[in-house]
């Protein structure tokens, strides 16, 4: 473990936590009996949170981890993947059935159909991969997955007039954790040997590229102090 | 070299 990587699981986890609070003040704000102001902004306008991309991750941690019971790795290891794969599965399951939840919603917005992603990241780690067992293979298109997973998100920003700041700041935490992820890679490559792992590192490089323009438009809206805006 | 050590993370 360095430093670097204990960071970025930090980040990831804060990505999370974003999340489960953004939903948690949704669902607060539907159970007061006056609509207050807030509310009812937040009721009124869809969430901008894409369920596809929340799906991706969904399936992107059910493939990764799927030796959860059988390697142990270290406690922290676990009870990490433990989180990732509730609160994932639970982010899911409060846009699809909750009934408060649901209706922030906007179906008709994110529509990107995550299903074309899913099978060209099937094939290629059916083709490309470090050993052909039914273990690498999904592991393998876990990180193909989540390389691409961030997109309906992405789009679903661009289409959204007005991003409220718990969404920018999730999809920000988001991208920051696979950057501190590559800082980790270079720092292994530099202190263990035969640390190559050019599956892992590509998939990293090409997840954390398409969150470029992102960053820039995020940053430049932190500096000029405005809305976060992403050109349709 | 083991692949195993790329599965030591998350």
């Amino acid at each position: 473990m360095n430093i670097f990587r204990l960071a970025g699981d930090m980040t990831h986890l804060m990505s999370v936590l974003v999340l489960l609070l953004k939903i948690h003040t949704i669902k607060s704000c539907a159970g007061k009996s006056y609509p207050c102001s807030l509310c009812f902004i937040l009721l009124e306008s869809s969430s901008g949170i894409s369920l596809k991309t929340q799906e991706l991750y969904a399936l992107v941690f059910a493939t990764r981890y799927l030796d959860i019971f059988t390697d142990f790795i270290s406690v922290y290891n676990t009870i990490m993947k433990l989180i990732f794969l509730g609160s994932s599965f639970s982010i899911v399951w409060y846009i699809r059935r909750h009934k408060i939840v649901r209706r922030s919603y906007d179906k008709d917005q994110d529509t990107f159909r995550h299903f074309f992603l899913v099978l060209p990241c099937l094939l290629l780690a059916l083709i490309i991969n470090e050993k052909f067992t039914f273990k690498e293979v999904l592991w393998t298109f876990s990180l193909y997955l989540e390389a691409v997973a961030i997109l309906p998100q992405l789009i679903l920003l661009q289409r959204t007039r007005n991003i409220d700041n718990l969404t920018g700041q999730y999809v920000f935490l988001l991208g920051a954790y696979r950057a501190l992820y590559i800082l980790n890679w270079i720092y292994r490559y530099f202190t263990e040997p035969h640390y190559v792992h050019w599956i892992t590192w590509i998939s990293g490089l090409v997840q954390t590229l398409l969150y470029a323009d992102f960053f820039y438009y995020y940053f430049s809206s932190l500096k000029n102090n405005v809305k976060l805006k992403l050109p349709a | 070299p083991s692949n195993e050590s790329a599965k030591d993370e998350l």
